[in-house]
């Protein structure tokens, strides 16, 4: 029964892993997002729910913290998070970042936030994005040369568990975690990792969506495949699947017949198979797809490839050429 | 190359489902993918 636009979809999962901030290292837990540019952690002066569910830093016990003192909000699909901008060595395993500039959040949303597994976000996206013109995380890697190659690349596991849901590779490509070659497509807005889509196909049918051109947000901040919201009714047709509360539900037993979705990407054609976008919860199915009404800055169609996507294809972002890549995963 | 190993936290509509307030927030929030993609106010 169609009860509402099932947006609970996108409060799922999320992948996260650990970086330290300051001297002596204050340890964090943060969603490497390539759909943001921001790097923000709780702090000991948030009086949110939410950051007393999580790590906070504390400026006076770091020696090597300067303040900066400008307060900023920065926005995401839930809500906007308050912070407070300083500067601090960042750590990543055997990276380090002097006077890596950061957020400290004064105020953050109980709701998703206080539910969150992560701490904060470490923004990877480009700077032009980010809030206050900080310098990005990554740029400061890039700065003090502790990158061997102006790369990163992430793997999300088709079978995650709470311990292992992929790996993110600052500084280069591991030939392990993809098979065959890799697609590369040009970055066509440097605010985000955003790629050009030729052509959308359902099983052998092309769509005919992107005629006109389609842009493809690579975010590993969201967890869905999300659509523009003019195609989600042809989509449910062409899988069968029926509106609910929780989401977009299909008979679980239908999956394997399910037709694959292709995205024409760079000149190759990417496919999705259902058993990556379908979700199966204690036996109810749902497709692991969302809509958004808003087109691209340009206009056009705006896609977003979300960990649902990740999961099939290893990523590669390119920052020496601008350019994003796609392999199969292993 | 660093790799960082990646944890997958437990999903957040279900965490919020489970203490009671899932329901209010969807009442409440228009949430739409895109809009961390708009430039925020700084």
């Amino acid at each position: 029964s169609v009860v509402r636009e099932p947006i609970a979809n996108h409060l799922d999962s999320s992948y996260f892993g650990e970086i330290s901030i300051g001297e002596p290292p204050q340890k964090f837990l943060v969603l490497f997002d390539t759909g943001s540019a921001n790097l923000w952690v709780p702090s000991t002066d948030c009086k949110s729910p939410a950051c007393f569910n999580h790590a906070k830093f504390q400026p006076s016990a770091s020696a090597t913290f300067t303040p900066r003192g400008q307060s900023y909000n920065v926005s995401y699909g839930s809500g906007s998070v308050t912070i407070v901008l300083g500067s601090d060595t960042l750590r990543i395993q055997s990276i380090t970042v002097r006077e890596q500039e950061l957020g400290l959040s004064q105020e953050e949303p109980t709701q998703p936030f206080y539910f969150a597994a992560f701490d904060g976000i470490l923004g990877m996206a480009f700077p032009s994005l980010a809030v206050g013109g900080t310098a990005t995380a990554l740029a400061g890697m890039l700065e003090q040369n502790q990158l061997p190659e102006p790369v990163f690349s992430f793997y999300f596991s088709r079978q995650p568990t709470y311990d292992y849901g992929g790996e993110l590779i600052l500084g280069g490509v591991d030939p392990q975690l993809f098979q065959g070659d890799i697609t590369w497509a040009p970055v066509t807005q440097k605010l985000y990792w955003q790629v050009a889509l030729e052509e959308v196909a359902i099983g052998q049918s092309v769509t005919g969506w992107c005629g006109q051109g389609c842009q493809a947000i690579v975010d590993t901040g969201t967890f869905l495949l999300t659509v523009p919201q003019e195609y989600i009714e042809s989509i449910l047709e062409a899988l069968g699947a029926q509106e609910t509360s929780y989401g977009y539900a299909v008979d679980c037993s239908d999956t394997q017949s399910m037709p694959q979705l292709t995205f024409g990407i760079g000149g190759a054609r990417l496919a999705l198979p259902p058993a990556a976008y379908v979700l199966n919860s204690n036996g109810y199915c749902t497709l692991a797809i969302e809509a958004t009404y808003l087109p691209s800055q340009d206009g056009q169609p705006l896609w977003i490839l979300g960990n649902v996507f990740l999961k099939e294809y290893y990523t590669v972002f390119d920052m020496a050429n601008n350019r994003v890549g796609f392999a199969l995963s292993a | 190359a660093v790799r960082i190993s990646l944890k997958k936290g437990l999903s957040i509509r279900d965490q919020m489902r489970a203490a009671g307030v899932l329901d209010d927030f969807l009442k409440h929030i228009k949430y739409d993918p895109v809009k961390k993609y708009q430039p925020s106010q700084g």
